[in-house]
């Protein structure tokens, strides 16, 4: 969806956001 | 027939019901896979998570849209537990593809994760049914007391918690319509430019670890 600016790159997940990697 | 905003406001509230008529408000067996694949099962304390949050919830609901409300408060928290579920499974299939790994204990095993996930799922339950309310009452509707950030105080969470839920959570769920991806970015842009700066939040204990460990970018110079 292009209004929305995804930011996170592609080795960055939810695992990592919570530091759960 | 001609599309009023009323009638969208309702369309949309019948496509999310749609959505989730199909997802039960327990785990699936999908997700029972994932957490018995997990080093400590987290199957207990996600439901008893999720019994505590019900009740703290239909409370919170009750006092700011109306006490003879419980019952509405309830059947909106079961709709976000079936969309929290739906977006978990997703996202587990993801990072299980993204990282080849099936043990997801220490996600699985915590407690802000969840509240973070079971919050964003509950906002885009609350932000569908307020916009039929806006286009329906005005802003006299009770229910724009439910309006964001209201549910970061129901479960007493750091906004920046849930900031980190909902880039991945509008990639999890593909259904979500073009106007709630733009509601969940409001939000976000809310949190970063406001919220997440207020003086209790978790992000200046983040900026002062980065500093300390050295993790932190530098600073960029001050344009001239």
């Amino acid at each position: 969806t292009q209004d929305y600016h995804f930011g996170l790159e592609d080795h960055e997940g939810i695992s990592e956001l919570f530091d759960c990697d | 027939p001609q599309q009023t905003p009323i009638r969208a406001a309702m369309y949309s509230i019948q496509q999310l019901r749609g959505e989730l008529t199909s997802i039960s408000d327990q785990p699936s067996g999908i997700l029972m896979v994932y957490f018995k694949n997990c080093t400590v099962d987290p199957s207990e304390d996600i439901t008893k998570r999720v019994d505590q949050f019900g009740q703290i919830f239909s409370q919170k609901f009750a006092q700011a849209v109306g006490q003879r409300c419980e019952g509405l408060g309830k059947k909106r928290f079961t709709l976000g537990v079936q969309l929290y579920y739906k977006v978990m499974e997703s996202m587990l299939k993801s990072e299980e593809k993204r990282l080849s790994v099936q043990n997801f204990s220490k996600l699985l095993n915590n407690a802000t994760f969840h509240t973070s996930l079971l919050a964003c799922a509950l906002e885009v339950v609350l932000a569908t049914y307020v916009g039929y309310s806006l286009k329906n009452g005005g802003s006299e509707s009770p229910e724009t007391n439910l309006c964001f950030p209201w549910i970061l105080d129901v479960f007493q969470l750091h906004a920046f918690d849930v900031y980190k839920v909902i880039e991945s959570f509008i990639k999890a769920e593909p259904t979500l319509k073009h106007d709630m991806i733009e509601h969940l970015g409001r939000c976000e842009q809310q949190i970063m430019e406001s919220i997440a700066w207020k003086s209790d939040s978790l992000l200046f204990e983040l900026l002062r670890q980065s500093r300390e460990d050295g993790t932190g970018e530098q600073a960029e110079p001050p344009a001239t």
